[in-house]
C-alpha cells in the first residue's frame, strides 16, 4: 500500500458518493447511463468472486480486511445504483439517449479475456474479463454525454473523480514497479486505455467546469 | 509476476 494507491481508492469511493448524492439531491438519474452502471456492476461481481472463496488459509493482513470492505462497498453501491435507476427514479431515466450497444463490448472483452490471460481457469478468465470490461465501461456514459451535448456540474464531478482515480493508479503502478518489481501487463495496458478514454472529457472539464462554466460540448 | 498470482489491488 502506498500513497498513490490509497488516494486512488479514496477518489473512487468519492466518485461513488458523488453519484449517489447527485441522484438523491436532484431526485433524478437524468444524464447517468444505466448501461455504464450495469457494466460496472458486472465488473465488480466478476472481479470480486474471491470474496466467496475461503479466507481460512490466507494470511490475514490489514490490507486483506481493507480489500474485503472495499469490495463489499463497490458491489453493494453499484447494485444499489441500478436499483435507484430502474425502480426509484425510473421516470427520470431517458433510454433514448443511452443507446450504446454494450453487447459488443461484453463480447469483445470476453473474447480478449479468453485469449489473453495469465491462467486459463474460470476465476482467472473472469478476473481478466473484469479488467478489460472496466477499461471500456465508461463508453456508454461518454456516448450519452456526446449525444446530449451537456451535463449537470455534479455529474461532471462524478465522471472526473471516476476517471482520475484510474490515472492515479498509473502512478501507483510506476511506484510499485520501482519499489517492488511489480509487473502486471494486463492491468497496466487496460488502465492506460481506461485513462486515455477520458482525455477529451478531462480537457473540457478543465476548460469549462473548473472555470465555473457549465459543461457544454463544443 | 510471481507464481502465486496474488491480486492485492481492487
Amino acid at each position: 500500500m502506498n500513497v498513490f494507491r490509497i488516494s486512488a481508492d479514496l477518489l473512487h469511493l468519492l466518485s461513488i458518493f458523488i453519484l449517489l448524492l447527485k441522484m438523491q439531491k436532484t431526485r433524478s438519474v437524468a444524464g447517468i447511463s444505466f448501461k455504464t452502471q450495469l457494466l460496472y456492476t458486472i465488473v465488480f461481481i466478476a472481479r470480486y468472486l474471491d470474496l466467496f472463496e475461503s479466507h481460512a488459509e490466507k494470511s490475514f493482513e490489514l490490507v486483506t480486511l481493507y480489500n474485503i470492505v472495499m469490495k463489499i462497498i463497490f458491489i453493494s453501491s453499484s447494485v444499489y445504483t441500478l436499483y435507484l435507476m430502474k425502480k426509484k427514479f425510473r421516470a427520470t431515466y431517458d433510454p433514448n439517449t443511452d443507446t450504446f450497444r454494450i453487447e459488443y463490448l461484453l463480447a469483445l472483452c470476453l473474447f480478449l479475456a479468453l485469449m489473453f490471460n495469465y491462467r486459463f481457469t474460470v476465476m482467472e478468465v473472469l478476473w481478466t474479463f473484469s479488467i478489460y470490461l472496466e477499461a471500456v465501461a465508461i463508453l456508454p456514459q461518454l456516448f450519452m454525454l456526446s449525444r446530449t451535448g451537456e451535463a449537470e456540474t455534479i455529474t461532471t464531478h462524478y465522471l472526473f473523480a471516476l476517471g482520475f482515480y484510474r490515472a492515479i493508479y498509473l502512478l501507483n503502478w510506476i511506484w510499485r514497479f520501482h519499489m517492488e518489481d511489480y509487473v502486471d501487463w494486463i492491468v497496466w495496458i487496460s488502465g492506460a486505455v481506461q485513462t486515455a478514454l477520458y482525455s477529451d472529457f478531462f480537457y473540457i472539464y478543465y476548460k469549462k467546469v473548473l472555470h465555473g462554466e457549465k459543461f457544454v460540448l463544443p | 509476476r510471481d507464481e502465486k498470482n496474488v491480486k492485492d489491488e481492487l
